[in-house]
């Protein structure tokens, strides 16, 4: 078992810089396992997590420090990184880029297309931005009479093919 | 595996049957503020047999059935019906090739799970899940408003998800 | 002081249901103290403020299962009540408006205009929609170097004389 | 009563002195993800006495100081000047049309307050600021992500609001 976690762990580590650098350009994010009595009361037999971020042109920020927008970004890192690491068969994400501003909502929207093929994306939004990543659109309403509707329609994706070439 | 459908009736904002068809490929999810998405994925979650009310929003288990509207009255049941494509086999205990996962509850009842129509016990359904890389912690459904509690979380929490995830 | 909660109470509910009804055209909104031991257990001294919302065409609905975006205006409806009937000299609002599509951000530009001249609202926001409801606008940038910048500029509203009109 | 400026020098990512002139009107803060516009709000609740770290999204006292960057070292103290016009009279001990509200920082030092360049103590500010309807609980600063409390929040902490707003 703690092999697995080792391995596990190792793996993570590598996809969360990866994805990192997608997310921030010019900036990089890394894990490491915490030390012994890094986080106060530690029962000090297992190390926790830290997550480190780096965004362009500035230096290793605390957590607490960031802003929404990379607090998200962040997250969706390690979100990914897990996801790459040990594949989940589908993953729900609902609003998850709401702090995003439009030029990370575009990095987000290539991430969910570079790994398309990998596992089942389901993305819930608001924002117009995000539509771009999509295969099929589900358009949700409500009419006056407190009764949610759905209608469903295919994307072709003929960009995609100039994008690829 | 592939999750082709989730069906709801009686669930939420979803009085009536309802069948989301899930192509292959990235499914967005579109509409104004209120009127429906998140209820779907709370459907899912429900589905998969979550016991916490407050994880889909609600304060007691009967909230999720469908409360009325104008003209409506408030449903007396509700179900919601996951439909996985087992094409790839990877749900080897069974040998289907379309796994039907449904959850059903009552007003003031208990709830039922059936797989393929055939009812199971919660821990069933939930073992099944969690073989082909479901439930266990529900990690690969983030919440609306949740996405940032990775990074708030603590260190100790963040390999807790590693280990569940290895 | 028994007296001026009361009063404050008093406008504070009518206010909200006011700005309810612009945030919620077609439903209604409103505050209420609560029963003795409606909250489980209270001391039974004071009772607290209730909120309850009606969104168009829907039941009353409990709190915790609206949406993102109705407690998102819900949450600006109280706050807008608050300050109706007892003004600060100005708000600083970060992102409110993030949960809201563009048909509620429109809305909520229209309660910002319509006070406008009552307090002094600073908006912090990510959004396009919601630059309408400036009267000047303030540009924050990053470089490279780490170091944040500011650019300022009025925003001419020829088109509220007209509005007006 | 109006907030004039807003003047900030090593203040988190504001290294440099830089004055936001704040005009009549509604203003709008625009800018990318990580740019520096909640850092301004932060500013603000700063200068106001803000005593708690985690409302400024800070751990200890001194990580509001500008932290260095390329090329830059960091500051060695940082401070924040809140220009208030009181040309309606509003702040009645002080016969003053405009007051300056500041507060200075050196690392690893106290704070400092000063009111018109005078030096005060802490509790002389809130008081102040309380008389003209800030400071006290900010109601009147909403921070990124918090919108959304005043709905989950309990009807008797709803209460507190309203009877310090009373
Ligand atoms: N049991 C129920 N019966 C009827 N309607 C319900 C029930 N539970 C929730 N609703 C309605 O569903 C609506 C919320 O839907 P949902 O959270 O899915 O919206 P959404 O599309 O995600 O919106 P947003 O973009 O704001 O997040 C609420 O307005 C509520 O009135
Ligand atoms: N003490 C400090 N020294 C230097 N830089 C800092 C300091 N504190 C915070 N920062 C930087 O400020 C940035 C965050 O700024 P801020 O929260 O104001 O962004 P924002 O414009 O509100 O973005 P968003 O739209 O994502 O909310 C962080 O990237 C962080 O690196
Ligand atoms: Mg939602
Ligand atoms: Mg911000």
């Amino acid at each position: 078992v703690e092999r697995r976690f080792e391995e596990t762990f190792g793996a993570v580590q590598q996809h969360f810089a990866d994805v990192a650098e997608t997310l921030f350009p010019g900036g990089e994010g890394r894990l490491r396992l915490s030390e012994p009595d890094e986080d106060g009361p530690d029962d000090g037999s297992e190390p926790g997590v830290e997550i480190e971020l780096r965004p362009a042109g500035k230096r290793v920020t605390k957590l607490s420090l960031l802003s929404g927008g990379e607090k998200a970004l962040g997250a969706i890192s390690f979100l990914f990184a897990l996801f790459l690491a040990r594949p989940c068969p589908f993953y729900l994400l609902d609003e998850v880029e709401a702090a995003l501003d439009d030029t990370n909502i575009g990095r987000f929207v290539e991430l969910l297309r570079r790994y398309a093929d990998r596992a089942q994306f389901i993305v819930i939004t608001h924002q117009k931005r995000t539509m771009e990543a999509a295969d099929s659109l589900y358009g949700v309403t409500m009419g006056a009479d407190g009764v949610s509707q759905l209608v469903s329609r295919r994307v072709p994706r003929a960009s995609r093919q100039a994008a690829v070439a | 595996m592939h999750l082709s459908a989730i069906k709801l009736r009686g669930f939420k904002s979803f009085p009536e049957p309802v069948e989301v068809r899930l192509e292959r490929g990235v499914a967005v999810v579109v509409g104004p503020n209120g009127s429906g998405k998140s209820n779907v994925s709370d459907a899912l979650l429900w589905a998969s047999g979550s016991l916490s009310p407050s994880e889909l929003r609600a304060e007691k288990p009967d909230d999720v059935l469908f409360a009325g509207a104008a003209g409506r009255p408030a449903a007396d049941w509700c179900e919601v019906e996951l439909l996985f494509d087992n094409a790839d086999g990877q749900f080897t205990e069974l040998e289907f090739s379309e796994i039907a996962i449904t959850r059903r509850l009552h007003r003031g009842g208990e709830g039922q799970y059936l797989v393929n129509k055939a009812t199971v016990r919660r821990t069933d359904l939930v073992e099944l899940l969690a073989d082909v890389g479901l439930g266990g912690g529900h990690s690969s459904v983030i919440g609306q408003g949740r996405v940032e509690e990775i990074l708030s979380s603590k260190p100790e929490q963040r390999r807790a998800l590693l280990e569940e995830a290895a």
